[in-house]
């Protein structure tokens, strides 16, 4: 038997709309520590890891580890039937081909369930290694978010260039150049608003902008987004979820022909 | 030249 439940509707919506551009179908494997999803893009060239916590959930009951693979368009479709506010159970059995997902109001005058069917989807499961990384980032999400689509106007491709005096993301393209600098702040009052920058040597390299753009789609789900990178390895972007665990994309860079 | 996640990370 599975089943989880969260307080807020609106966590698991926006956890969907930070997924579902890049992939049509995943894998939640379910085990009494949490879910988790791996998967790569349909071009091979991203891949996206969700974590949630057992502990962040308001009930995490998982008697034996599931696999359900969903359709997350089909996944997309029920959850805009929930409100915001309601509360969202998801429930299985075991070896079960459905899942029911179910949406009580806060006043519980409103209970509406869904079953979906579940897929058998043969992905496979990539290996992350440990890596050091030369540059981590940290910014506010919607700054990152506005970069991202202000430079795909300009070429395909963006390049970040961190040292450690700030962060420079450039475009070129037949317009011309356009570069973005951030410095680190000094100190802020509000946390979410900083921009730090943890080096041990600076990084160039080069990244397509439609991805960088669909990881964006994450933006909602928290208000800072770390950008670790080292050369010749994929960059990754995260974005914690508060309380419940994270969402990471990987993303190759591009390199000279 | 774009190369795919995979050149990257192996499956396990």
């Amino acid at each position: 038997m599975f089943e989880a439940r969260l307080g807020q509707a609106t966590i698991l919506k926006k956890i969907l709309d930070a997924i579902k551009d890049l992939l049509t179908e995943g894998t939640f494997d379910c085990s009494d520590s949490g879910i988790q999803l791996q998967a790569m893009d349909n071009s091979h060239v991203s891949l996206v890891s969700l974590t949630l916590r057992s502990d962040g959930f308001d009930k995490f009951r998982c008697d034996r580890n599931i696999s359900m693979g969903m359709n997350l368009g089909s996944m997309a479709k029920i959850l805009k039937c929930a409100n915001n506010e309601d509360n969202v159970t998801m429930k299985a059995q075991d070896n079960a081909d459905t899942v029911t997902i179910m949406f009580e109001s806060a006043n519980q005058e409103k209970v509406s369930d869904y079953e979906m069917k579940l897929m058998n989807l043969d992905q496979e499961h990539l290996g992350i290694p440990e890596t050091e990384y030369s540059c981590v980032v940290r910014m506010p999400s919607m700054e990152f978010a506005r970069i991202c689509r202000d430079l795909a106007q300009f070429s395909e491709s963006v390049v970040i260039c961190c040292t450690k005096e700030g962060v420079k993301f450039t475009a070129s393209g037949d317009v011309g150049t356009a570069n973005i600098k951030l410095a680190q702040t000094g100190s802020v009052d509000k946390e979410e608003e900083s921009v730090s920058i943890d080096m041990q040597e600076p990084v160039t390299l080069t990244f397509a902008c439609r991805y960088l753009n669909a990881f964006t789609k994450a933006t909602p789900l928290s208000t800072q987004v770390q950008l670790s990178m080292c050369a010749d390895v994929p960059l990754v972007v995260e974005y914690a979820i508060k309380d419940l665990g994270y969402i990471r994309y990987y993303l190759a860079p591009k390199i000279e022909d | 030249m774009q190369r795919g996640i995979n050149t990257y990370f192996k499956p396990v």
